[in-house]
């Protein structure tokens, strides 16, 4: 476990205890988007598999559950508990768009072509894309609330820490996993975007507002 | 190349 792992690890724990808090404590998921959501419990859903079939670590163990059940605590808040306040009309993003591709991808490119193997790749390049509704409903309603831009914030770092923790055990444990390093590249690059207007206006204390 | 996502990382 290397610095850049364990602070993304961190960074991706405190991204979902936001937005359970933002969510809980106002009773209100407006300008969330339950599309991404849902994507995301289907991307824990899919890789944790594994809980059943190997154990490596306390840590592990406890981090995998602990996202999983956030991750459909979140969905039931959205869809079920504070549905009245879910702004569906922004939610617009065609998510079919998002499942057929990487599941395809996720049969023709990976590291063995088994039940559990092909879900974990699946999960993997599903994640890189799972933001993108959430990321269109803030560019379609142009603007987003702090803490939602805390959120994201947290969400896209994570991975970016995950590309430094790749470099790292490459160097020094000669381990890489091609289809973990394209996905996250490409998952950092979506956030780019989000990140100029997070320092540029979100740090100086602005609301995070998109020009007309 | 070896596997070392699922294996460790989450």
């Amino acid at each position: 476990m290397n610095i850049f792992r364990f602070l993304g690890d961190i960074s991706h724990l405190s991204a979902i205890i936001i937005l359970l808090l933002k969510i809980w404590k106002s009773r209100s998921c407006a300008g969330i988007s339950g599309k991404s959501q849902l994507l995301f419990a289907i991307v824990f859903t899919t890789r944790y598999l594994d809980l059943f079939t190997n154990f490596i670590s306390f840590y592990n163990t406890s981090m995998k559950v602990v996202y999983v059940a956030s991750s459909y605590a979140t969905v039931w808040m959205i869809y079920s508990k504070f549905k009245a306040t879910y702004d569906g009309n922004h939610d617009t993003f065609r998510v079919e768009f998002l499942i057929v591709p990487t599941a395809i991808l996720s049969f023709l490119v990976n590291h063995d072509f088994t039940p559990l193997e092909i879900l974990w790749t699946f999960s993997i390049y599903l994640e890189s894309v799972a933001i993108l509704p959430q990321l269109f409903m803030v560019s379609k309603t142009g603007e987003a609330e702090t803490i939602t831009s805390h959120y994201l914030f947290a969400l896209g770092i994570y991975r970016t820490l995950y590309l430094f923790n790749w470099i790292w055990r490459y160097q020094f444990e000669e381990f890489f996993d091609l289809i973990a390093i394209v996905a996250g590249l490409v998952q950092t690059v979506l956030y780019c975007d989000f990140f100029y207007l997070y320092i540029t206006k979100v740090l100086k204390g602005k609301k995070l507002s998109l020009p007309a | 190349c070896k596997r070392i996502m699922g294996k460790d990382e989450l």
